[in-house]
Order: structure tokens, then sequence, then C-alpha cells
């Protein structure tokens, strides 16, 4: 018997949003650690990993560890009908091949629940090792959006150079090129406005625009974002939840050939 | 040029 209740269940819509056009199909998997999932984009070239933890939720019931295969672009659909404020619980009986969605509205005068059938969905595992990145860049979300979304307009591909002089992000396109530095800056009156740049080693990497933008999509979850670099490594763009969990995008580098 | 290498190449099945 799974039940899990969610009272900030727009946390759920919101990773939702962030992840059904980039994965069409993927197994949620709850354990006595969380809701979590990971999954890669049809092209393999993204991971999507993403935990809400057990603390996270009202009420967490999972008997057994459970695995839900579920088609993302239908359950967004689902998760639109929930109210901003609504509260929501999802519900599974062992062996089940249906999860439940109930939304309730903060003041318990609507009740809506929606059904939606489990799928088989063949999907391999990956382990991510532990790893320490040559630079860590940690800026509010919402510029990083805006800039990937700037240069979108320019170039197909971003690459990120992380040096003692800040983060730059440059594209190049048929128009001309654009260049972005961002500097270090902690002298914000909110932490959230923060940019900060731990640098072991200078490192530049070059990345498919179009997916960069896609994680972006995950804005609305975290006033930060941290990007995690390491020559010839994929790039970790994370939005952490609070104290609740994170999402975090896993990006291939574009490889000199 | 610039080749797009896959996830895959960097994380093994665990």
């Amino acid at each position: 018997m799974l039940e899990l209740r969610l009272v900030q269940g727009s946390l759920l819509k919101k990773l939702l949003e962030a992840i059904k056009d980039l994965v069409t199909d993927a197994n949620f998997d709850c354990s006595a650690t969380g809701f979590s999932l990971q999954a890669m984009d049809s092209s393999h070239v993204a991971l999507v990993s993403l935990l809400l933890r057990s603390e996270a939720f009202e009420h967490y019931r999972c008997d057994r560890n459970i695995s839900m295969g579920l088609n993302l672009s239908n359950m967004a659909k689902v998760l639109r009908c929930s109210g901003p404020d609504d509260i929501i619980t999802l519900k599974a009986d062992d062996g089940g091949d249906s999860l439940t969605f109930m939304f309730e509205s903060p003041n318990q005068d609507k009740i809506a629940d929606f059904e939606m059938k489990l799928m088989d969905i063949d999907s391999e595992h990956l382990g991510i090792p532990d790893t320490e990145y040559q630079a860590i860049v940690r800026m509010p979300s919402a510029e990083f959006a805006r800039i990937c979304k700037d240069l979108s307009g320019i170039g197909d591909t971003i690459a990120i150079s992380v040096t003692k002089e800040g983060v730059k992000f440059s594209t190049r396109g048929d128009i001309g090129s654009a260049n972005i530095v961002c500097r270090q800056n902690t002298s914000v009156d909110k932490p959230e406005d923060a940019t900060i740049i731990e640098m072991e080693e200078p490192v530049t990497l070059t990345f498919a625009l179009r997916y960069i933008n896609s994680f972006t999509k995950a804005t609305p979850l975290s006033n930060q974002v941290t990007l995690s670099l390491s020559s010839d490594l994929p790039v970790v763009v994370e939005y952490k939840i609070a104290e609740m969990g994170y999402i975090r995008f896993y990006l291939a580098p574009k490889i000199d050939e | 040029v610039n080749k797009q290498s896959q996830i895959t190449t960097f994380f093994s099945k665990s």
C-alpha cells in the first residue's frame, strides 16, 4: 500500500512541468527514502534525477519499494487539474495497475480524484559517481534562465567557462556572437540574489543550448540554481527544493573531434 | 567540430 500526502501539492505540479518535455515515460520509485525518478531523454544526452524526501510529505506510507511507470505528459495533464494551493495525495495498492491522485482544496470544499493506469517501462538505472567538481557556480535561477533564453536567440550551443573573473556564458551563430559574464556577488540584501563561484581550476565546457533551456523550466522550484562543472564530464544543473529534495539535470558535453 | 556525447559514456548501469 502506498499513500503519500503532500500539503504543498504545487511542488509535484512544478516538477512535472520541469521534466515532461524532456522525458516521455519514466518510472517513479517509492522507498523509505522518498519519492524519486531517474530518466534519460530519448537521445541519451540528458539525464534527470529528482527526489522528494519522505519528510516532505505530511503522511508517507510506502510498505514496500515500488516502481510506477507513467507517461509524464499525461501525468502533467492530470496535475494541471489541481488548484495552486491543493493538497495532493497519491495512492496505489500493492500489485495494482493504477495510481490515484487526490486533490483537496485548502478549505476542504472540493475533493477530486483521478486514476492513471501504470505502464511497464524498461529503464536502465545509471550509477552517478560522486565527483569533486572543478567549479561550482550558484546563482539566481531566474537570471540563469534569462541568460539561456537570450543566448538561444543567437546560437544553438552554449559555452560555460569559469575563471577567477567569473562565469562566462557564450554562444555563436549566423548573426554573430554573444558573451555574458556574471561575477561573484555576495553583497546582496537577500541570499537568493547572490552569485557564488567556487573554483578549483578554470573550466570551459560546451553544451547544446536547447537542453539547458529545457532544464530552466524547473526555475519555479527554486530561487537559486547550482551549476557543477568539470572538464569532459556532464554538467549538473541543480534546483534544490527547500529542505524537501532536489531536481538535478545532467547534460553530456559537446566534445572536440 | 563539436560532437555531442551521451550520458551513457560517463555513467554506467548500476
